[in-house]
């Protein structure tokens, strides 16, 4: 069946966005919207919830906010 | 919507509590 997905929450895609730029779990979520991913809010929450913590990013604050970052 | 966000923000953040 096709899907209508075109963006997928991956641990891979999830890597690459942190490498370039710190990103807040909101500027995450931005990225893989449900309506452009298929999964449900909940879904959403999990998966990127175990890919964070998998990824073990570095942290650091920026303008009061937690941001997550990667280096290669 | 943004508040739609927020709550998915405030429960991802719930998850990562112990991590974050």
């Amino acid at each position: 069946t096709p899907s209508s997905s075109d963006v997928q929450l991956t641990e891979e895609a999830v890597r690459r966005y942190l490498i370039r730029k710190p990103m807040t779990t909101k500027d995450l979520l931005k990225k893989f919207q449900t309506k452009r991913t298929g999964l449900s809010s909940e879904q959403t929450v999990n998966v990127l919830a175990q890919i964070l913590k998998r990824l073990n990013p570095e942290r650091k604050n920026i303008n009061d906010k937690m941001h997550f970052y990667l280096t290669e | 919507s943004s508040s739609e966000a927020d709550e998915m923000a405030a429960a991802l953040e719930a998850e990562l509590h112990d991590f974050m």
